[in-house]
């Protein structure tokens, strides 16, 4: 079973 | 005053094809350089980074930097009243509250105008860190089209694996599982049909079909998608816009629970 990931959590706020 | 025209409103159409499914509203910032895009989906799980030269332009002008939130259902909408061999106009004035489109057909002998107010956002800007990526794929976007199509019947995501041999994409779920390979081919008939593999580790993640197959209605914009892996990091997507910008799609993988 896979969970999906969210986006920020590899790209922080610039 | 903020002007940019494309002879092509096509190009345009076609833009907006690529990002209506995932984006509500985006903000377009405009600046001497271009027209920038970047936005996440409602779920925070991709984020699309839409870029436009102003050299890629028939003509620009931006006289100040402009920040405009607009509905991209509207801007759609409003695209789609577009004929297909018309030109674009997008005008804006400083601290504006609309933004216009005009086409204008070929022989000139039609001109419409379609206002659109411009919407408030609060805008949460990501920064992305520079990666070197372990695997670069390059093939026909038609193919990766297809391989998404064809292997969402079979799940909600999608397992991407690169090695020496090449890429291996599959899929499974209660009806059976399905995978489909594909190796280096540099000697295809036309460029655009070429498979180019540059793997330095072998890699295996995996996405989601729903996203992905969003991501691939950037088909039409260019014959060859880019494919950016590494373990651990979202996949990007990347679509070349004629000679104007990219459309690069970020995608966050699923992991193991």
């Amino acid at each position: 079973k896979h969970s999906q990931a969210k986006i920020t959590s590899f790209f922080t706020k610039a | 005053m903020f002007e940019a025209r494309l002879v092509q409103s096509a190009i345009l159409k076609k833009v907006l094809d690529a990002v209506k499914d995932l984006l509500t509203e985006a903000t377009f910032e405009c600046s001497d350089s271009g027209i920038q895009v970047q936005a996440m989906d409602s779920a925070h799980v991709s984020l699309v980074s839409l870029n436009l030269r102003s050299d890629g332009f028939d003509k620009y002008r931006c006289d100040r930097n402009l920040s405009m939130g607009m509905s991209i259902s509207c801007m759609s909408k409003i695209l789609r009243c577009a004929g297909a061999e018309d030109t674009v106009t997008l005008r804006a004035w400083d601290n504006p509250e609309s933004i216009t489109f005009i086409f204008e057909s070929p022989n000139k002998d039609k001109l419409a105008e379609y206002e659109m107010k411009l919407i408030n956002m609060d805008q949460e800007h990501l920064g992305i860190p520079e990666t070197s990526y372990s695997c670069v794929i390059k093939m026909p976007s038609g193919e990766f089209s297809r391989i998404c199509r064809d292997l969402s019947q079979f799940g909600e995501s999608i397992t991407f694996a690169c090695s020496k041999e090449g890429i291996k994409f599959s899929a499974s779920g209660d009806y059976g599982s399905a995978n489909i390979k594909l190796v280096q081919n540099t000697d295809a008939d036309k460029e655009e049909e070429a498979v180019v593999i540059d793997m330095q580790e072998p890699l295996k993640l995996t996405f989601a079909c729903r996203y992905l197959n969003c991501f691939v209605k950037a088909g039409p914009l260019c014959n060859q998608v880019q494919l950016s892996m590494s373990d651990d990091v979202p996949l990007v997507c990347e679509y070349k816009i004629g000679d104007i910008g990219h459309i690069k799609y970020y995608l966050a993988p699923k992991i193991d629970d």
